[in-house]
């Protein structure tokens, strides 16, 4: 049975379409089977791969009530072991669509089942709030990895994001656990990353996953070439951070 | 009456509340009488301010069916000429609280009517969505200004964020006018920022400011401290580019 991933964090532009993308990316270099789900209206992720005027079904047709299939809307890319299902903005209809449904948090995890032995792992990447789409996503996961930029608005926002993991493991999803918080931009030139690093380090403990991500132009410029920074500079420091998160998030998913 | 200035993106953190703290600082330095507008659940404007502890009342109080009025909520910051309305997490709420409600979008352009005489510039920082939070601040508006990082993702979302503006424009709001949109974290050191500024201007033409802000480590500490960037390094390229930023907005506003 698959290992379910959501990354999210309500904080924006942390980096979490950036971990998702390359985190599953390299997880498919160690040959294992993953799919990568966009469940952002802003389908960075998707964008990341495809060209938007590919795309014709997204993740609103599965998760709103044309229900179609998640296997009818899974497709390849370049890189081996690596699937995605491809968001489009319309999913930012979707929570007007399921407002009432007493079903609305469960629609994502209904729809994996029938694709969950296909993969050993699924990464979901989120947007950057706590309504309905990161809700299905934290019911339908297995872990929770947090990104995390070392600043000073850092901290702010992970009370809420620790209420609602709290929130989704006392009913919907009791199986839930937090993987861990991964630093993600890292510049330990400043003060101010050195001083958050510290207060991130204090709050979360061995939660803090011990890879950071550095900032990293090549990482940044990846995605215009719809490539994961494992193929686009293979040799670079973020390809080999990356690689690294791989084998920790391996490592803390067996040692659960 | 009171120039309204909403500070918008959906992508997430492109610097929606860096360019509405320190554009408000700017505006105040220059003897403009200014208000700062929270109306993001994350509060990172009013915890660049004020201690989260020290809110008791938020712009929730507001929106919400407390109706408590704006004026009983502003308060003084210690720059001159500068006053904040505070935003708490309970804003979260608001967008259940409002469903169904016909006068949803006006809440925010209701409340503002008694105190837009006091001042000579309001803005409003808006969450990284284009949910009920971010129309009331769309209604209440005269200007939106949508600032932008020069990376690969920042595009994608623009037109979500055009097509917001012209549903407020063919209803609520037909005065809304785009201000402009403002590179943010500009570092022209690198391909894709000067790629994709490139293409922004394409897109943009006279509607990108001629105000560039680079990517400064003093910017990401000031509120750290408490202070906009004017006070905290006040002969930094930042402070300096922010009072370039502020005079630019009178131009543009007054030329409307
Ligand atoms: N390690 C890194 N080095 C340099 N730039 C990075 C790095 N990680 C992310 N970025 C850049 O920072 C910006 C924000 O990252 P990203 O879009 O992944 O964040 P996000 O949390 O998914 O944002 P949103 O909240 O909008 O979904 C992007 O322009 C991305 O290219
Ligand atoms: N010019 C700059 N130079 C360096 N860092 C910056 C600059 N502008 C913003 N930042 C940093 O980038 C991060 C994102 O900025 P900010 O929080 O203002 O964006 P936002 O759009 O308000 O985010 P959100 O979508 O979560 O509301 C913050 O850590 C901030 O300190
Ligand atoms: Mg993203
Ligand atoms: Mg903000």
């Amino acid at each position: 049975m698959a290992t379910i991933i959501a990354v999210a964090n309500q904080k924006g532009g942390v980096g979490k379409t950036t971990t998702a993308i390359n985190l599953a990316a390299a997880l498919a270099h160690s040959k294992k089977r993953t799919l990568l789900i966009d469940i952002d209206p802003q389908a960075n992720c998707t964008i990341s791969f495809l060209n938007p005027a590919d795309i014709t079904e997204s993740i609103y047709d599965v998760l709103s009530d044309h229900r179609v299939p998640l296997e009818a809307l899974v497709r390849p890319t370049s890189a081996p072991n690596l699937s995605l299902a491809p968001s489009r903005i319309s999913l930012a209809k979707l929570e007007q669509v399921l407002v009432g449904q007493f079903d609305a948090p469960f629609r994502l995890k209904d729809s994996l089942s029938s694709v969950r032995s296909n993969f050993d792992f699924i990464i979901i990447d989120t947007p950057p709030a706590l309504g309905i789409l990161t809700v299905n996503a934290f019911v339908a996961a297995t872990h929770l990895l947090v990104p995390i930029q070392a600043s000073y608005f850092a901290l702010e926002g992970t009370d809420d994001l620790l209420e609602t993991l709290e929130r989704v493991r006392s009913r919907p999803n009791p199986d839930l656990q937090l993987l861990g918080v991964l630093i993600t931009m890292y510049d330990p030139r400043t003060n101010i990353a050195r001083d958050s690093y510290n207060q991130i380090k204090a709050v979360f403990g061995k939660k803090l996953m011990r890879t950071q991500i550095s900032r990293s132009v090549r990482i940044e410029e990846s995605p215009a070439y719809k490539e994961s920074i494992l193929t686009f500079a293979p040799k670079s420091p973020g390809a080999q951070e990356f690689m690294k998160l791989s084998r920790e998030v391996l490592d803390r998913v067996e040692a659960n």
